[in-house]
């Protein structure tokens, strides 16, 4: 029987003669079904193989059967001349199934008691697809592009062909090819041969909304043109690119267009050909640019980093203020700014203002005032002096202190003083006196 | 004021006129919320009389303008030392009064100088004596004056305060005796000295271009009378006492 429904496919196993290292017993008709998963061969190597020699391996025998059909009849020792036997080189299965069959006589030499045989097998992925094409007119595995996988193979076809039902040959298709990666390549069916007639295939390339679509044709254009009065026309067969809200253009001749700029995330390319007449076909690869934003403009009084010749797609900008400046959007202030250029080509956030930073009103004196020496009031590097209500209140220590409106928008003075000075009454000093002494 | 002058404007700046339960005396600014006076007057029977009973006017010369404009005690402090229940003994006569509200310097309100560090007592240097009290005595009448009065009087050594103290005593029971706490002012044949009404006030010394408050009149036997000088708190003895209440407080 060719089916062994009892035995389960293995990757790999060992097999050995009954009662090996022991002298195997006479009359023994023993055998072994190997089997592996489909898709797999199985390779037999012996480590160890001591059977009685014999013409033909005419008494004691191990014979190895595939589908019923001997692939080999071993006997004798690995080191001897007598009998036949494998030596080093493994057996390798022509399918995924193997028999072993051990058959001894009722006798054996007295001299030298035989043990046997002892063998490993392993399961051998078949590589479907390097196998020769059938001489005898039947088809090929597969009629494009064979992959070979463990333990099977896939059918595969060129690009503008599909894979029938069967698994095995391709139907020309050209429809609905959609191309979303950055960068890739795509030509007509058959190019750069001449494919059947009355194509009408569509490939659209769309990739994300941020970037734009360049086209480089191949210099092997040929799509066949029609010379009318006011010049080649693209009358039967021709390939029409189509960017969004743009007039399509329809290209034909012998001439390749090059390269395109499309300035577009998406573009559709159909391709027609009619009954008659003779296009071999094109091909392009087609690569993807980040769009452009226009580049920021100055910030009065700040600073856009980084500053680059062109700005892309998600790239970023930030604003610092000078110092003493702050950064202000829409009459508010704001800790830090940062646009991203987006996949319009315009910037997600207009930029800010940088507006001198104001440390507020100075506080007040009791008993005392202040006076501006410099700068507009209360804006950075303004400078007042506290000044007391003379001659009846004096300044503590009797110095005059000049306080600036620094970068932390905190009113200090030289020594870095923060809080305002004190005024003293002055005492027993009145304005006018007594007449004192008088003659 | 006996035998004085009427204080021009803005002359006397730290002069304080206290109503005390309707008694009138002086008093002299020493900060933007503390006046110093005496503690006679302050304690009545033992106990110090109630903040509401005080009113506390300056700024003005004029007793009918400075009525217009009362200010008010927040607390009275009298010296712990000072204790008179019969009248005989002055000893240690001075209280701050804390007030409400403070008050702004200005050319008629400002404060007096606390006396500096060791500061000298000369004797026949001449200090200012200042109030709202008595101007004139006569047999049956006396004056009151609506006006801030000055009067310039010398310092009197102790010595010969202390023998004018003993004449006193032999006219009359009584009489308190001096201490340490105290010096002498005035003139010996009497025409210039405070009196009635300006107790409480400044005795003001002048010095290194500044007033300083030498002394608060305290008492004296009669006014302006031949060899009765007036006696005044030496207020140079309570520096510490006068820092320390006003910083606890």
């Amino acid at each position: 029987s060719l089916l062994f429904p009892d035995s389960k496919p293995v990757m790999h196993g060992e097999v050995l003669s009954p009662e090996y290292p022991q002298p195997y017993p006479p009359n023994l008709q023993k055998r072994w079904d190997l089997s592996v998963p489909n898709g797999y061969q199985i390779r037999l190597a012996f480590s160890h193989m001591d059977i009685e020699a014999s013409a033909g391996c005419y008494y004691d025998s191990l014979t190895v059967l595939y589908n019923e059909k001997v692939l080999a009849k071993f006997c004798g020792q690995e080191n001897s001349a007598d009998g036949h036997h494998p030596g080093n080189q493994p057996i390798l299965s022509p399918g995924n199934r193997l028999t072993l069959l051990f058959q001894t006589d009722s006798n054996n030499p007295e001299k030298h008691q035989n043990v046997g045989f002892s063998a490993q097998y392993q399961a051998i992925d078949i590589d479907e697809c390097s196998a020769p094409e059938p001489r005898d007119g039947s088809d090929s595995l597969c009629a494009q592009i064979c992959l070979n996988t463990l333990g099977s193979y896939i059918c595969s076809c060129h690009h503008g062909y599909e894979l029938r039902s069967d698994q095995r040959t391709c139907a020309l298709s050209c429809t609905g090819g959609i191309f979303d990666e950055p960068q890739g390549h795509l030509s007509s069916p058959g190019y750069p041969n001449s494919p059947p007639h009355a194509l009408s295939c569509q490939y659209v390339i769309s990739v994300d909304s941020g970037f734009t679509v360049t086209l480089n044709f191949s210099d092997n254009f040929h799509v066949e043109s029609v010379d009318t009065q006011q010049g080649p026309n693209c009358l039967y067969h021709w390939l029409q690119v189509t960017v969004p809200h743009r007039e399509p253009i329809k290209l034909c001749g012998a001439k390749s267009p090059g390269v395109i700029e499309t300035n577009s995330n998406t573009v559709r390319l159909d391709y027609h050909t009619d009954d008659e007449g003779l296009s071999n076909g094109w091909s392009l690869d087609y690569s993807t640019q980040r769009v452009n934003c226009p580049p920021p403009s100055k910030v009065a009084q700040g600073r856009v980093t980084p500053m680059l010749a062109e700005y892309f797609y998600r790239d970023y900008i930030f604003v610092r203020c000078d110092q003493g400046y702050k950064l202000m959007m829409d009459g508010h202030e704001i800790k830090s700014f940062s646009a991203m250029c987006q996949n319009n080509g315009q910037w997600h956030l207009p930029l800010p203002e940088c507006h001198i930073i104001d440390c507020g009103e100075p506080e007040p004196l009791l008993n005392g005032g202040l006076t501006f020496l410099s700068g507009f009031q209360n804006q950075y590097r303004s400078v007042f002096q506290y000044h007391c209500n003379e001659p009846f209140y004096s300044l503590l220590g009797g110095v005059n202190v000049s306080f600036t409106c620094e970068a932390d928008r905190k009113w200090r003075s030289h020594n870095d003083v923060v809080v305002s000075p004190t005024c003293l009454p002055v005492c027993g000093k009145p304005i006018k006196h007594v007449s004192g002494i008088q003659r | 004021i006996i035998g004085g002058s009427d204080a021009p404007d803005n002359t006397i700046p730290w002069q304080v006129m206290l109503n005390v339960n309707q008694n009138r005396g002086g008093g002299m600014v020493i900060a933007d919320r503390w006046v110093m006076t005496a503690a006679h007057n302050l304690i009545d029977k033992n106990s110090k009389v109630a903040t509401e009973a005080i009113q506390i006017y300056m700024g003005h010369n004029n007793v009918d303008t400075i009525l217009q404009t009362p200010l008010y005690a927040a607390s009275v402090h009298t010296h712990p030392g000072y204790n008179n229940p019969n009248n005989v003994d002055y000893n240690n006569d001075i209280a701050l009064i804390k007030l409400q509200d403070p008050v702004t310097f200005n050319a008629s309100i400002m404060p007096i100088c606390l006396p500096p560090e060791g500061a000298a007592y000369e004797t026949g240097i001449m200090g200012l004596v200042s109030g709202f009290g008595i101007t004139k005595l006569g047999e049956q009448r006396f004056a009151l004056t609506n006006k801030l009065k000055y009067v310039l009087v010398p310092l009197v050594a102790e010595e010969e305060c202390a023998k004018s103290a003993v004449s006193w005593k032999q006219e009359s029971a009584n009489i308190p005796d001096l201490t340490n706490n105290m010096f002498c002012a005035g003139m010996r044949e009497g025409t210039k000295d405070s009196c009635q009404g300006d107790s409480r006030g400044p005795y003001a010394l002048y010095d290194h271009q500044r007033y300083w408050a030498a002394g608060i009149v305290s008492w004296g036997v009669g006014c302006g009378k031949k060899g009765a000088y007036g006696v005044y708190t030496r207020v140079a003895n309570y520096l510490d006492w006068i820092n320390k209440t006003m910083q606890e407080n």
